[in-house]
């Protein structure tokens, strides 16, 4: 970060860090009844997040004495700073999937909302980040959380089929509960009584160990 | 109708043109239900009662289904693309995970030609049978702390490799327990008075005659792993060396080599064409959080849409848990991210094939970057799969801690992935390194 001022542009998953300076002062910018699933709002809200985590844990970095004690001490923070960056390479990677052309009735808009879910959860749960960042005031968190609320509501009625699409057999799945066919209670009840604790209606040690006490 | 059929019927978008999406492509697609369909058909491959096994039954009929799968691989001419699909579809970690992901990679990485040439056929038609053994006792994520020598001795030309210390004792490695009769070794080069750091050289471990471990090679299994099932199919082993002598054409030499006097020599190719191979195993580690993911998503999101509780009124039968916004809020986002590991498991493979080419021109401008970011790409996915198959466990209920569920047996084989190939918060460090460079 100390060379971006030499003028030295970061290239690949890092290049937005060329932005910082903006990335650094300009603050989010929805309010009630603008969109929060705008494209670029969300991924500007990773972005700034990520450089000012980046930022903040550099300046500490540049101002401590040795710089590799620098590191080792702000190692939480690092973290933290890694995690954000990893996770706007992730959200970015699903929009630019849905930029291409995606086949099928209305399979496109189906992800477009799984993504903005995956974006606008991640940034409910990192409020923290956001916060401590001053990126986000406590209206636009709220304004977010609404939003999902509406996704969820979206997706309910195409949850079944969009794990579904993943196609997975039973015999991969393994799972009684998971069953194609959802006949999970009878399946359950009927795999108990072929369990091998139930071979025979008294178990082997009752002799030895429950009768005893029974008749003690 | 039944309540999945019903639910089925609600679907506001084609379905089958998701699956494709999914798989990658149509003939992807096809690919898979072929070799789903193969794998679910055999009997060999039956796999519902794996958690009331013991350790040795269930070890042992892991050994089965291997063979039975090379059996398969060469009666039907499996291409190694079906034949890859078809271990995927086994679903059990076993000791052909290690010989073909890692140890085949690792001599074509960093072998030359010549060794290559050696080595390569016998491990393909699985005459050898070999291990990646890096890990140590005391030392995991720090490759540079490992403590095993490979000390030369030019007055024979071989290699005495030692184990110095308890904690340089050769621990995890797959395959390695029982089944490896090979191991690539790790190991610190001791040439001409000096310390030349680890490099890589192919022992062999055992007797390709009887399969007993050879003279002064220690070695056995590690012993149970957590949950029934889980990595508890495979031998991770432990592995001591007394004086162990070996060619020296044994040591790995594509990046650096020891000639006959004893003089260390690096190579013209660069040391960082290594690192693709780090590059593959992290793409294929986020590939598979998606797949377990997805798993997990399913089994969770169906029997929500089953299981009713509360809220009956009248004849009305009680409310589907999957109506609840607490469900929703803990379930969709983990169905979302399923997905969303998806798309970053194809652009690692893209990933993957561009810095590869770059490496082939001696472009190593990406590298640190492509070495931070999937570092910290296979930090953050894998713990979130980890935590994700544990949310959908809670998410079915008292039910979801039974075996039947299919999920304890998919979370006791997930979480290792938190820790192998790097510990997660070791490896976001590294990301911060190079945030911080950048």
């Amino acid at each position: 970060l100390s060379l971006l001022g030499a003028g030295k542009k970061p290239a690949g998953t890092a290049a937005y860090l060329g932005n910082v300076r903006q990335l650094a002062t300009q603050n989010c910018q929805v309010i009630k009844g603008a969109d929060w699933l705008n494209p670029t709002t969300l991924q500007h809200a990773f972005e700034a997040r990520s450089a000012r985590l980046a930022v903040n844990c550099a300046t500490q970095i540049a101002e401590a004495s040795n710089q590799e004690a620098g590191f080792t001490e702000l190692s939480m923070e690092l973290v933290d700073a890694a995690r954000a960056h990893c996770e706007l390479i992730v959200v970015t990677r699903f929009m630019e999937a849905l930029k291409r052309e995606l086949p099928g009735r209305e399979v496109k808009s189906q992800l477009q909302v799984l993504c903005n879910i995956y974006a606008l959860s991640l940034i409910t749960a990192r409020t923290g980040d956001f916060l401590v960042t001053g990126y986000l005031s406590h209206e636009q968190i709220d304004l977010a959380k609404a939003k999902l609320r509406d996704l969820f509501r979206q997706v309910r009625p195409n949850a079944v089929a969009l794990v579904d699409a993943f196609d997975h057999s039973d015999y991969y799945l393994g799972s009684t509960l998971g069953r194609y066919d959802g006949n999970v209670y009878t399946n359950l009840y009927n795999d108990a009584l072929k369990d091998p604790m139930n071979q025979s209606p008294v178990t082997e040690g009752y002799e030895e160990f429950i009768r005893p006490v029974i008749k003690q | 109708m039944n309540t999945l059929a019903q639910e089925r019927r609600k679907a506001e978008f084609d379905v089958e043109s998701m699956k494709v999406v999914w798989a990658g492509s149509m003939e992807q697609l096809h690919l898979s239900q072929r070799m789903a369909h193969l794998v679910a058909n055999d009997p060999v491959f039956r796999k519902d009662f794996r958690v009331t096994q013991s350790r040795p039954d269930l070890f042992k009929n892991t050994l089965r289904k291997a063979a039975h799968a090379w059996k398969l691989v060469q009666t039907l001419r499996l291409t190694e693309e079906e034949a890859t699909k078809m271990r995927n579809y086994i679903d059990e970690p076993a000791y052909t995970d290690l010989h073909w992901g890692m140890f085949i990679p690792s001599i074509k990485g960093q072998g030359t030609e010549v060794q290559q040439q050696k080595w390569l056929p016998l491990a393909y038609k699985q005459a050898i049978l070999g291990c990646y053994a890096q890990t140590e006792l005391g030392h995991g994520s720090n490759v540079q702390g490992l403590e095993t020598t490979a000390t030369f001795d030019p007055s024979t030309d071989e290699f005495i490799m030692n184990t110095p210390v308890l904690t340089a004792t050769k621990w995890w490695p797959g395959a390695l327990g029982k089944v490896a009769t090979h191991a690539v070794v790790y190991a610190r080069l001791l040439t001409d008075g000096k310390d030349y750091g680890v490099h890589a050289f192919i022992v062999q471990i055992r007797s390709l005659e009887d399969h007993q471990p050879l003279p002064g090679v220690i070695v056995g299994d590690i012993g149970v792993k957590f949950g029934n099932g889980g990595y508890n199919t495979m031998d991770n082993g432990f592995l001591r060396f007394n004086n162990v002598r070996f060619p020296r054409d044994q040591m790995l030499m594509r990046l650096a080599s020891v000639t006959k006097e004893g003089k260390y020599v690096q190579s013209d190719v660069p040391r960082q064409l290594g690192y693709g191979a780090m590059v593959y195993v992290r793409k294929s580690i986020v590939m598979d959080a998606s797949n377990y993911l997805s798993r997990a998503v399913t089994i969770a999101t169906r029997y929500s849409a089953v299981r009713r509780q509360f809220g009956a009124q009248g004849d009305k039968p009680e409310i589907q848990v999957i109506d609840y916004m607490t469900q929703q809020s803990r379930l969709f986002p983990l169905l979302a991210t399923a997905y969303a590991y998806r798309f970053l498991g194809v652009w690692m493979a893209w990933l993957y094939s561009d810095v590869m080419a770059r490496l082939e021109k001696n472009d190593f401008s990406t590298l640190p970057e492509v070495h931070a970011c999937t570092a910290g790409l296979k930090s953050i996915t894998t713990s979130t799969t980890s935590d994700a198959i544990e949310e959908c466990r809670k998410l079915c209920g008292g039910h979801g801690y039974l075996c039947a569920s299919g999920l304890p047996e998919l979370y006791a084989g997930y979480v290792p992935a938190c820790t192998y190939e790097g510990d997660n918060v070791v490896l976001l460090l590294q990301v911060a390194r190079f945030l911080m460079k950048t």
